[in-house]
């Protein structure tokens, strides 16, 4: 563990959380794409299988069974609880546009040809494109509260930092995972067109962030 | 490879 994949895993529970929080205090999920949510609650299903089969450490397991659970929480919160504030006309990402292409890639991309390394690999390839929907019903809409372009933000942080977790690891352990980090380097590629928005337009006090 | 290192990121 470095203090780079501290801070990422850190900043991907805040993100989470703030998400959580917003759709629950305003009882609401307004601007939220809920497909995003889903691909993330089957991004964690898909990937944290090996809780049942290896022991890696106390805080893997926790976090694990943390973000897997507020992930199924604001999928619950969308669909069930709040589903008549959810946007459905705005949210229209056609996710089999990601699906297919993924699952293709991690039966041929992989490191091994076993269930639990091809899920891996699909919850890895998955991660990268899940948040698509929410950018592309951000683009649909023209804007997005500034809560959930913290959520954005958190999110992109993460996989920044993520990145400079893999460099640390590099030098310091001679680890390279290559699936991880292509797949992460895409997509953290996606963030930067909103981090530009974020920090022209959010933090310039904006409130809102709405697109050109 | 990969595969049967510990996968210890999230």
């Amino acid at each position: 563990m470095n203090i780079f994949r501290l801070a990422g895993d850190v900043s991907h529970l805040v993100a989470i959380i703030i998400l959580l929080l917003k759709i629950w205090r305003s009882k609401s999920c307004a601007g939220i794409s809920g497909k995003s949510q889903v691909l993330f609650a089957l991004v964690f299903s898909t990937r944290y299988l090996d809780l049942f089969t290896v022991f890696v450490s106390v805080y893997n397991v926790v976090m694990k069974v943390v973000f897997l659970a507020l992930s199924y929480a604001t999928v619950y919160l969308i669909y069930m609880r709040f589903r008549n504030s959810y946007d459905s006309e705005n949210d229209t990402f056609r996710v089999e546009f990601l699906l297919v292409p993924v699952i293709g890639l991690s039966f041929l991309e992989n490191y091994a040809f076993t269930p639990l390394e091809i899920l891996w690999t699909f919850s890895i390839f998955l991660e990268a494109v899940a948040i698509m929907p929410q950018l592309f019903m951000i683009t649909k809409t023209g804007e997005a509260e500034s809560i959930t372009t913290h959520y954005l933000f958190f999110l992109g942080l993460y996989r920044a930092l993520y990145i400079a977790n893999w460099v640390w690891r590099y030098h310091m352990e001679g680890f390279f995972d290559q699936i991880a980090v292509v797949s992460g380097v895409v997509q953290t590629i996606f963030y930067c067109d909103f981090f530009y928005l974020y920090v022209t337009r959010v933090l310039r006090g904006k409130g809102k962030m709405s697109l050109p | 490879n990969r595969q049967d290192e510990l996968k210890d990121e999230l």
